[in-house]
């Protein structure tokens, strides 16, 4: 079961002590930042549990934290997978995504099925000193995604070219 | 050599040959065109040692020991990559800094996402890095940012609107808070300067916007904290690393806030995504 609650507890400590100002001791940080991250996990299974009625799908949602230095177990080891776009916005957004991948070519297609453009891209090294051995991808796929006012959508992405087999990795 | 150029049907954003930096950006659907050059440098956190006052800069106070920045580097290596949906310059300026240009074919604005730390500080200086884009946009002194993510408030060098100040802090005392944007403007352009996260920021120098990015200190600036503003973790023991993202839009000022705004709101709100594997039932 989810809840935001947890999350709005963290976020009111957080802000009342002024907590990502560095006005305070490091393990106070520390607990601040172990706060926030359990009030996200409790609103990871509320979304989910959200996105599964209003879609009637029931598949387990994955979420990936760390997509900017291009760390996802899943889009780095999955041959297809689906993205899902929720847009909290009240109108229409176009926004790029940018997923770790392994393989060298990868099609896309949109929710009604009409192919995406898209592109891979090898990863920076900047990137690779960044992740600090989390992660493997080696490159990103890149492409802009459409999402409606305050609801989503859904792209598939699946594997075309792999030029080396993608590492195991567990989810 | 990095490239000359790239563009969309929107921007076009040269860089120079020579040193790998920005030189120029361009809104190529209103036809304007600003010089901008952007580096990195760092401030010397002042340790409080000082004749003029024992401040030492710290969590609650930006107190550099000097006005003037040092460089990074003068030049960066750079790396391009050109596709049908996004082109990037990759900046690489040291170990502790780097940079990826990036302009996605359908955007009216121009990312810059920087990477900054573990900042070095096995010579014994605390470092205040800050990010500067030097521009031709005849500031006089003014620019703006915003107080609260709403409302946008003009600041000016050396000036407060409600007493007489006695600047004794060049840089400091003519720095604001970011929350979400800032901009600097003259009759012809304006360029504003979105962020992701609240920053610091200033325009020390007439044509040009700084914005703090990371900060890594040796003292206590004895406020209450009790320790130096020095952060670490079990992955990085060394030192934090920070990566965060800029948008930057060029536009004639009555217009501009019709491109900041929509883009502020899509940085602030951005969509959420999840992922399923497999087969979508």
């Amino acid at each position: 079961e989810g809840d935001s609650q947890t999350m709005k507890k963290a976020m009111a400590v957080a802000q009342h002590h002024d907590a990502v100002s560095g006005t305070e001791k490091q393990h106070v940080a520390n607990d601040y930042a172990k706060r926030l991250a359990n009030g996200w996990q409790h609103c990871q299974v509320l979304v989910s549990n959200s996105l599964a009625a209003l879609s009637g799908s029931s598949a387990e949602r994955i979420y990936c934290d760390n997509l900017n230095i291009s760390v996802c177990p899943l889009t780095e080891s999955s041959k297809k997978f689906s993205v899902n776009v929720y847009n909290p916005l009240a109108r229409p957004v176009t926004w790029p995504v940018r997923l770790p991948v392994n393989g060298t070519a990868y099609a896309v297609s949109d929710a009604s099925g009409k192919s995406v453009d898209c592109q891979v891209v090898p990863v920076s090294t900047a990137t690779w000193a960044l992740r600090r051995n989390r992660g493997s991808a080696v490159r990103e796929l890149v492409f802009q995604v459409q999402a409606p006012p305050l609801g989503f959508t859904h792209y598939t992405v699946s594997l075309l070219q792999d030029e080396h087999p993608p590492p195991r990795v567990e989810h | 050599r990095p490239p000359t150029a790239i563009q969309n049907k929107f921007l076009r954003v040269t860089f120079d040959p020579d040193t790998g930096l920005l030189s120029s950006l361009s809104n190529l659907e209103t036809k304007q065109t600003i010089k901008l050059t952007q580096n990195f440098f760092w401030y010397n956190a002042s340790d409080g040692n000082n004749s003029r006052s024992n401040q030492p800069s710290g969590a609650y106070i930006f107190r550099p020991n000097s006005s003037t920045p040092f460089t990074i580097s003068k030049t960066a290596k750079t790396e391009t990559i050109q596709t049908s949906v996004v082109q990037e310059v990759r900046q690489w300026f040291a170990p502790w800094v780097s940079q990826v240009v990036r302009l996605y074919a359908d955007s009216r604005a121009l990312e810059l996402e920087w990477t900054v730390g573990p900042l070095p500080i096995d010579d014994d200086l605390g470092k205040e890095v800050i990010t500067r884009l030097d521009t031709s946009i005849k500031t006089s002194q003014y620019f703006y940012t915003d107080s609260n993510g709403r409302e946008v408030l003009q600041r000016r060098t050396d000036y407060r609107p409600t007493w007489h100040l006695k600047q004794s802090e060049p840089v400091a005392g003519n720095y604001y808070p970011i929350n979400s944007r800032a901009f600097i403007k003259d009759d012809e352009d304006q360029l504003t300067v979105v962020t992701d996260r609240s920053q610091g920021g200033g325009s020390i120098y007439n044509g040009s916007l700084e914005i703090m990015l990371h900060r890594r200190l040796l003292y206590d600036d004895v406020r209450g904290v009790g320790e130096p503003l020095n952060e670490s973790s079990d992955i990085y023991p060394d030192g934090l690393v920070v990566r965060g993202r800029l948008l930057l839009s060029l536009d004639r000022p009555p217009s501009a806030a019709d491109a900041h705004r929509p883009l502020a709101q899509e940085v602030v709100l951005q969509p959420l995504l999840t992922f399923t594997d497999g087969d979508l039932h």
